[in-house]
């Protein structure tokens, strides 16, 4: 049959739902071990802090489509933590693969990880409902709205942080479609292009602190 | 994702970018 905007919608919608039928909303045995082998334990923070951003999650939600649609919300937002569990057990097989180690303590302690975790598995979930309207020039559902950078004010995360996981995020999850892969590289390149350079961004303190450790790689000219 | 610029090398991970060992 032809694919039609709303088919293609309904397929992306069909194959992410499908990816995740296996995966939970709670951290799985692997993923538990990996908590375990910490120097500090970061489970009980892993949980609280997915606790509070779904409520944070599920009101601005609720705020931007309408309140009749706060299932909706949980509904996003419980898919959204089954595939950045997947994702986080399959970059710590990664890393564990790459660096032989099992303790990965100040990683799984860095809250601004999980969140941003979080916010690029939020939004991969949110891209997939929207699909077909957008890429279609449409704006009839009122959750085009939650297009990025809209994940970026509700979980209060700066741009360039968000930026730091793209890219391992891809690697660790290759079942991502293309479309949602572009759609992905849309966003680090708007990150790069505009939203990292506003006031409050750590950008410009990483750029002092290169600065102030001397010479070492020559910063282009800043025409190029 | 082969249309997809991967701009890390091998031998950096998310622990590197989130600043850990």
């Amino acid at each position: 049959p032809p694919q039609t905007p709303i088919r293609a919608a309904m397929n992306s919608i069909q194959q992410l739902r499908g990816g995740l039928t296996s995966a939970s909303d709670q951290p799985s045995g692997n993923l538990i071990v990996y908590f375990k082998n910490c120097t500090v334990d970061p489970s009980e923070e892993i949980t609280k802090r997915v606790g509070q951003l779904g409520q944070i999650f599920c009101q601005k939600f609720a705020e931007a489509v309408g309140q009749r649609c706060e299932g909706l919300g949980k509904t996003r937002f419980t898919l959204g933590v089954q595939l950045h569990y997947k994702v986080m057990e399959s970059m710590l097989k990664s890393e564990e693969k790459r660096l032989s180690v099992q303790n990965f303590s100040k990683l799984l302690n860095n809250a601004t990880f999980h969140t941003s975790l979080l916010a690029s598995a939020l939004e991969v979930v949110l891209a997939t409902y929207v699909g077909g309207s957008l890429k279609n020039g449409g704006s009839e559902s009122p959750e085009t709205d939650l297009c990025f950078p809209w994940i970026l004010d509700v979980f209060q995360l700066h741009a360039f942080d968000f930026y730091k996981v793209i890219e391992s995020f891809i690697k660790a999850e290759p079942t991502l479609k293309h479309d949602m892969i572009e759609h992905l590289g849309r966003c680090e390149h708007q990150i790069m292009e505009s939203i990292a350079w506003k006031a409050d961004s750590p950008l410009f303190e990483l750029l002092r602190q290169s600065r102030e450790e001397g010479p070492g790689e020559q910063a282009e000219p800043p025409a190029t | 994702s082969q249309d997809y610029h991967f701009g890390l090398e091998d031998h950096e991970g998310i622990s590197e970018l989130f600043d850990c060992d």
